[in-house]
């Protein structure tokens, strides 16, 4: 644990005399290091920690008896504060609330896409399954829809920017108060399948754009949240496969390069695994 | 002389944020440029290229000479997929058989993932498309029971290499990879040596829980091989470098798309060239 790290740190530095700045700017490096094993990304780390640094500096950690301590909860309070101090929850906006779905293949789209109808189901959802390519994906969508009897709207043999119109006039004539559309997952580096996502967009008009990002992602995770938003200015991010014992530093890293807040969390297979993003939670997940 | 030195140390440096961009890890990144250091004595590297090419040449021999593949010699191949959730298995499955059946082996499949939504309709379409069998039974039915059935009928019918799905599933959830155990044990109960290939899916853009990942399914289930995919994103996929390293484990092949051509072999050199580029 990085606890336990700095205190070895500084328990080899007792009887040197006082601290100094020196000694504190050495611990950084174990930070350094635990960020880096959690996935933060390389640059992310680099900036996070010469800001922790003006503070990790000051008296409260030189003059303290467990500066290891002290310097843990430095870091613990920045990482909160800029993952976002307060959990960010799903806006509705009455009479019609649209959530649109996207990211990486694999992320999780199609199981939040549900995750999120299940939760919202008292504004009477409409599903609609706009992966057009994967096999049995349409299928996927509906066989959770029918799990909780809600929905799923797909028009056979449709672009998915071409599908919404009919989407959104059954929502209206149906009552749904609510429409969520899953997408396929693509590459932020497709040029073809990001520009379908931007004519989505523009047809679809959401209230509220998720992008869904798998927990574990890796040094990459700057590059794929900095495409997604600079294309869709994304209103928010969703972290999936929490439930694993992924450090989840991806999350400071996509956080800190889009500005954009992690709403929520997938934490599980079941249609029930989704809950609201606790900033503090996650903070002691990636300096464990 | 105190130029060039520090010139360097900041070429390792720069080394560095390569090596860990690319997921490698900061400690085996550590331990890879500690190498490169003793290397760059007995080979007198005297600028930045040389010392790139260099590292690039150790690295390269970190994954290379992998073993053979296991085949059996009187009777199918089973070759079992694992990996955690969305990372690729179901479609490399497909592509794998692609990749049999352009050697004219006789394929047939497993849909051993019984638990997620559609995933046997999913496989079933890609069998359909590859003009092979799948043994299947129903959604929510005793994956071992479809493992057991595939392992029979892939001897009964001679084919010479059994591809079988199973449903993603963490590595930290225990009665799920108690399930993969269970599933090994059927197989063997059909065929002593089956499966006599264990491959673990890994996705490319994995940081450093692919070697959490790996570490468990290689002593829970033995795992002998691994496959990288979404490689035709942008990230550098070095977590299966370190896990390959750590485990022995040789990768078998690169995923770089999602149609059924999108499968090549495994490439030393390819590999880390890309790394650095
Ligand atoms: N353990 C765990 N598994 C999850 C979670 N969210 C999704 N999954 C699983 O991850 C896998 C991929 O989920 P999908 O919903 O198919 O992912 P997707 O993003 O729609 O995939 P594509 O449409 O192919 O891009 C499935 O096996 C899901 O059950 C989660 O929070 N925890
Ligand atoms: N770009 C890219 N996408 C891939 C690659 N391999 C698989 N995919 C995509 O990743 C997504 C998940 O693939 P699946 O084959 O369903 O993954 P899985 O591991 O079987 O998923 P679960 O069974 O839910 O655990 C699909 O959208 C695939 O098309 C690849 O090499 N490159
Ligand atoms: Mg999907
Ligand atoms: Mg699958």
């Amino acid at each position: 644990r990085l606890g336990d790290k700095l205190q070895h740190v500084f328990k080899k530095l007792k009887g040197e005399g006082a601290l100094t700045e020196k000694n504190v700017v050495d611990a950084l490096r174990e930070v350094r290091l635990a960020l880096l094993e959690a996935d933060v990304n390389f640059q992310v780390v680099k900036e996070f920690i010469a800001r922790v640094k003006e503070k990790a500096i000051g008296q409260e950690v030189l003059r303290s008896i467990s500066p290891g301590q002290q310097i843990v909860k430095v870091v613990h309070d920045e990482l909160v504060v800029t993952l976002g101090r307060k959990t960010s929850e799903i806006s509705l906006t009455p009479p019609m609330t649209r959530i649109l779905v996207c990211g990486l293949q694999g992320s999780g789209k199609t199981t939040t896409v549900a995750k999120l109808a299940r939760k919202l189901k008292s504004e009477n959802p409409l599903l609609v399954a706009g992966d057009i390519y994967r096999p049995a994906a349409v299928t996927q969508l509906k066989v959770l829809g029918k799990q909780l009897d809600i929905p799923v709207f797909h028009e056979p043999d449709a672009k998915p920017e071409k599908m919404i119109r009919s989407a959104v006039g059954m929502a209206r004539d149906n009552g749904h108060k609510l429409i969520i559309m899953d997408t396929a997952g693509r590459l932020h580096v497709d040029p073809d399948m990001m520009a379908e996502l931007t004519r989505v967009k523009e047809a679809f008009k959401p209230t509220e754009t998720l992008l869904v990002a798998d927990a574990m992602t890796g040094q990459d995770a700057v590059r794929i949240a900095v495409e997604f938003d600079k294309l869709l200015d994304v209103d928010g991010i969703i972290l999936t496969k929490l439930d694993g014992d992924a450090r989840g530093g991806a999350a400071l890293s996509m956080r800190i390069v889009t500005g954009k807040p992690i709403k929520m969390i997938g934490v599980g297979e079941k249609i029930t695994d989704l809950e609201v993003f606790h900033p503090d939670r996650i903070a002691s997940r990636i300096l464990d | 002389f105190t130029r060039s030195r520090k010139l360097d140390e900041e070429m390792f440096e720069q080394l560095e944020e390569i090596l860990i961009e690319s997921d490698i890890g900061p400690r085996m990144s550590g331990r890879i440029l500690g190498d490169l250091r003793t290397a760059v004595k007995t080979n007198k590297v005297s600028d930045s290229a040389g010392l790139k090419a260099l590292l690039q040449a150790e690295m390269i021999k970190l994954l290379k000479s992998p073993p053979a593949w296991n085949h059996n010699s009187d009777g199918p191949t089973i070759i079992l997929i694992i990996g955690i959730n969305g990372v690729g298995k179901t479609t490399t499955i497909a592509k794998l058989a692609n990749h049999f059946l352009k050697q004219k082996k006789k394929v047939l499949l497993a849909a051993g993932d019984t638990f997620r939504a559609a995933a046997i309709d999913q496989l079933k379409i890609w069998a359909e498309r590859l003009g092979v069998d799948c043994i299947a039974h129903q959604d929510g039915s005793d994956a071992a029971a479809v493992c057991f059935d595939a392992v029979t009928a892939a001897k009964a019918r001679q084919v010479d290499i059994l591809i079988i799905d199973t449903a993603g599933r963490l590595h930290t959830k225990a009665h799920l990879v108690e399930e993969l155990k269970k599933i090994k044990r059927s197989i063997q109960k059909v065929e002593e040596g089956a499966p006599h290939e264990t491959l673990l899916v890994l996705d490319a853009t994995t940081g450093q829980n692919g070697l959490l990942q790996a570490q468990v399914f290689y002593r829970e289930v033995d795992t002998s091989g691994l496959i990288l995919t979404k490689m035709d994103g942008t990230a550098k996929g070095g977590v299966a470098l370190t896990v390959s390293n750590e485990l022995s484990l040789p990768i078998r092949f690169i995923g770089l798309g999602e149609k059924i051509d999108d499968l090549t072999d495994f490439n030393p050199r390819e590999f880390i060239t890309a790394l650095f580029e």
